[in-house]
């Protein structure tokens, strides 16, 4: 059975995005894996090096099964590792969402379309819980939520948890917390190791043994259009998603 | 007359709350200015040590214009810096505006209704284009846009640029950006200078000369509630957003 994922938090700029394209690539080593941009910024698509004349049609497709929802997923330049990338109408469907007929479950439906065609489905959220978010945690049997290693990170967790408990209550009753992946921890900043150890004692063992590390490798990765694990397999950002991969296959 | 500034840039994590901030408290040692948290998650609020049980009523009710708007700004720590801070019900207002008569003007007509009490006002924008920070481009004079140099950062900007660009024309004929912040600069990393660099190819002058370092003493600032020119006047971070206010000052 396909294992589909949202990642997400509603607070800005704490790695989903970075996670998404890293984990899909790491998890694509030994299984299918199919990447959905979700976000209308479409960074995970930019990540991947997919360029603008290839947005044609994407996500926004998906969610209003406009077309050949079955032609959607596009390779990309990682083997197994395919990618439905955002396009660029995704910026209306936000507000269109609003008012269509079943606006919670289009996303589910396409995904759940592609049968057993892969093994892990990771969808990239935007830093909101609106109805792209809500599509994706009605899609998914489980979240990950990246966690920076900042002070304003735990601010709002509760937020989310309160949101995931509505949508499994009203929508998917699958939908659990998958994990915490602490991120961007720099071990020579205090602050990090507090916010790491709230998140432990808040979430216990929910919280992903593995650190991902603030490593510049990952952020030049992005810019050449390429996973970590491509572009510096030796970097300590590399290492880290490689063994998140490991821990998410794990709780399988 | 008030000048009122948005900061917005709908890609997260980029600085728009620390910007918020420490330029309204940099601002605060020579005017009366008022901070407005449209953040549902409240990281301005927090940052500026305003507890969950100081938020009863704040920018929700500013929005709804319920009860008393004139006494929702309230004193901070630092003095004459007012804020009204996000209470409870904000993170449901994105939904309710979309069915609200006058939904864009709302939050103009609120601080419009301060007259002169204020001579800065700055509204912290949440991570979208969504109805808030809507909300925000119709009541202010110019945006502020934090670019944080990194990857991702230039990715979105002509987004916010033609939203800036419908606002102006449908609801705001003053709106114009007001400049460009480049924040979290750090001089060890070579993508940080290729942003900066990318970012005043592409927008001039309109790009603020002041670069705001990655300063430990910024975000440890928050964690204890307070500005960063309050907590460690000497840091490089208190410098840049003084002199950021200075330039802010001088392009009125
Ligand atoms: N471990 C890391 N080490 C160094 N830089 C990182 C790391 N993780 C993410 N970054 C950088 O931090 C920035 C924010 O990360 P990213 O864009 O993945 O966050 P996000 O949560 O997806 O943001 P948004 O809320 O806008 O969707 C990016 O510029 C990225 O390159
Ligand atoms: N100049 C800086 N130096 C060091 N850390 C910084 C700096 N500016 C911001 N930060 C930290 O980076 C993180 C993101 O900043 P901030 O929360 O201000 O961004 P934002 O754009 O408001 O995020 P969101 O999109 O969630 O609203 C915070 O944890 C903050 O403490
Ligand atoms: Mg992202
Ligand atoms: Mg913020």
């Amino acid at each position: 059975k396909t294992r589909i994922f949202a990642v997400a938090n509603q607070k800005g700029g704490v790695g989903k995005t970075t996670t998404a394209i890293n984990l899909a690539a790491a998890l694509a080593q030994g299984a299918r894996v199919l990447l959905v941009d979700l976000d209308p910024q479409g960074n995970a698509s930019t990540g991947l090096g997919i360029g603008y004349d290839q947005r044609q049609t994407g996500t926004y497709s998906a969610i209003m099964q406009e077309g050949d929802t079955a032609s959607l997923p596009r390779p990309s330049t990682v083997e197994n590792l395919s990618v439905i990338a955002a396009d660029n109408e995704l910026a209306g469907a936000e507000i269109e969402l609003i008012t269509a007929d079943r606006r919670e479950y289009r996303l589910r439906e396409t995904l759940r379309g592609y049968g057993t065609r892969f093994d892990y489905i990771l969808i990239d959220c935007p830093p909101s819980l609106g109805m792209l978010t809500l599509n994706a945690l009605v899609a998914a049997d489980a979240v990950l939520v990246p966690l920076q290693c900042e002070f304003f990170a735990l601010e709002g967790i509760s937020q989310l948890v309160r949101t995931v408990d509505r949508v499994r209550r009203a929508f998917n009753s699958d939908l659990h917390i998958g994990g915490i992946a602490l991120t961007m921890y720099d071990r020579r900043n205090n602050l990090s190791e507090l916010v790491a150890a709230d998140a432990r004692s808040f979430f216990g063992d929910q919280v992903f043994e593995t650190l991902i590390p603030r490593n510049i490798r990952i952020s030049e990765a992005q810019s050449h259009g390429t996973p970590v694990m491509v572009y510096d397999p030796k970097s300590s950002g590399a290492a880290a998603y490689l063994a998140l991969a490991g821990e998410v296959k794990g709780r399988g």
